[in-house]
């Protein structure tokens, strides 16, 4: 066996059904092959389930076809039946079911049989990686398992007992029921600055960076610094985003990412679920001013917002990322690849998601920028550089070391 | 590497010894996997064949492509990393 890279920490997990599958009439058959699948595991651990109707779970259970919210597509009938994430925040635990197989929940049915592959799933969401161990349910290929007669392989047991300690067979452990979180008194914050007001230049985040023309544009919020190879222009300060941008339309407030288009020189500007194209300072003639949707791009339609776009120093192509997922841009087409995509970011190693810009910078490095930090990307080892990440103001608003304070208390 | 020389079944093969973390997943995106040796891929379809339990010859055979083609769970196989921790230890 193959332990993951986690575990849980707790031991009462809740999970929830997002939705159940379509091809399956009975939405109760559904739920009882998979609760049943937890209930396996619940006897080998000290492990305790409990099913949530609403709100957050920490394994959460969906059936999806094709692009279904992750980086990790479907691919229809046959080939991937389902995955699951290794426990952590956010995916961590949750478990997908390819909608597009034949599910079965009868033993005389003819198509994959939920049960097991539920079972095989849950192992991953506990934080069980894959087995060569034939037999073991951890075993990576589909092999339909009898319900009642269902017991764990020794290679199984032995792996989850190494996450979650063993289990006596004829002791029933007792987990105590959760608690609530104790009540902590919250953290003062700093007075929030005027919305209004320009962000400080050596103590802030970045919305958005580009190379555009030759010149080096941040963003932030309503606001952008423009940098050439001296240094910042315009005395350090920021400019509102209108006044530099002038055919920018007056309710864009904000820019989730940019970059300049290669073919022509246009420059993107993605806001929200909408895009706007430039020429030089001017929105392109005829282009209009309520922007277009990010779903020309062939982005699905629930995607919000685009965190960063950047040219990727090693092939030149441009790439897309939202949250944990990423997209590489067929420029000719100005569409995003149809087939395997999106990706999962974390192929872009040590690369933080959700990302907040990221850009290539005039050495042809790509830079990642996330909180008050950035990141340098190894192309050839494919993983950010090592004594990363570093603070960005000193980098790339020329800010001396350890300025920030200072600049904070000051104002 | 593959025993009827067929371009789209090599094609096929690294792209599921990639996604299963056979081969780095950094190939997948910057197409490395193609420019490796042949004497590397072998390598690569013997420890496939390993772990799928089939023998292993190192070429993309009918039981290799066949095992490719089985449905499975999605989950990669090798973790990042895992394959060549387990080999420096061996050393």
């Amino acid at each position: 066996y193959i332990l993951g890279p986690s575990k849980w920490k707790k031991r009462h997990l809740t999970y929830r059904f997002e939705t159940y599958s379509n091809v399956m009439s009975d939405y109760l058959r559904t739920r009882d092959a998979i609760t049943q699948a937890l209930k396996h595991w619940e006897k080998v651990t000290t492990l305790r389930f409990t099913e949530q109707l609403s709100g957050e779970a920490d394994i959460k259970i969906k059936f999806g076809k094709n692009y279904h919210g992750d980086g990790y597509p479907f691919d229809g009938r046959g080939g991937i039946l389902a995955h699951a994430f290794f426990p952590g925040d956010d995916n961590g635990g949750d478990t997908h079911f390819d909608d597009d197989e034949r599910w079965v929940t009868e033993e005389h049915q003819s198509g994959t049989d939920l049960f097991s592959v539920a079972v095989h799933e849950f192992g991953h969401a506990l934080g069980l990686a894959h087995s060569d161990v034939r037999n073991a349910i951890m075993f990576p290929w589909y092999k339909k398992y009898n319900r009642p007669n269902f017991g764990f392989h020794s290679d199984d047991i032995e792996a989850i007992s190494k996450l979650y300690g063993k289990v006596h067979p004829d002791v029933i452990p007792t987990v105590a029921p959760p608690t609530s979180p104790p009540v902590t008194q919250a953290p003062t914050t700093p007075k929030p600055r005027d919305k209004n007001s320009p962000p400080l230049t050596c103590d802030t985040t970045y919305d958005a960076i580009a190379l555009i023309r030759g010149e080096i544009f941040i963003f932030k919020g309503k606001w952008n610094w423009r940098r050439d190879q001296k240094g910042l222009l315009d005395g350090n300060t920021p400019l509102s985003l209108h006044r530099l941008w002038y055919g920018m339309p007056d309710h864009v407030e904000y820019i989730d990412a940019v970059y300049e288009r290669k073919s022509d020189h246009r420059i993107i500007f993605f806001s929200g679920n909408r895009y706007y194209v430039f020429n030089a300072n001017q929105l392109v003639h005829g282009f209009p001013e309520e922007g277009r949707p990010i779903t020309d791009y062939g982005l699905p339609n629930d995607i919000e917002k685009i965190d960063a776009v950047f040219t990727w120093s090693y092939n030149s192509r441009t790439y897309l990322i939202t949250g944990n997922m990423y997209w590489k841009l067929d420029e000719k087409e100005q569409r995003v690849v149809p087939f395997d995509y999106p990706r999962d970011m974390g192929i872009w190693q040590g690369v933080p998601t959700p990302v907040d810009a990221a850009f290539q910078f005039w050495d042809g490095v790509t830079y990642f920028f996330k909180g008050d930090q950035y990141w340098q990307f190894n192309d050839e080892l494919m993983k950010v550089e090592d004594q990363f990440p570093q603070p960005s103001a000193e980098k790339w608003m020329g800010c001396p070391l350890n300025s920030t304070r200072s600049e904070t208390e000051s104002n | 590497i593959i025993s009827n020389g067929n371009a789209s079944v090599f094609h096929e093969g690294l792209q599921f010894l990639i996604r299963y973390g056979y081969l780095p997943s950094s190939d997948m995106e910057s197409g490395r996997a193609e420019l490796r040796t042949a004497e590397e891929l072998g390598t690569i379809i013997r420890d496939f064949q390993q772990f799928a339990g089939l023998n292993k010859t190192g070429y993309l055979d009918e039981a290799t492509i066949a095992q490719m083609k089985a449905p499975r769970c999605g989950v990669q196989d090798i973790r990042p990393g895992y394959r060549y921790s387990r080999r420096r230890r061996r050393r």
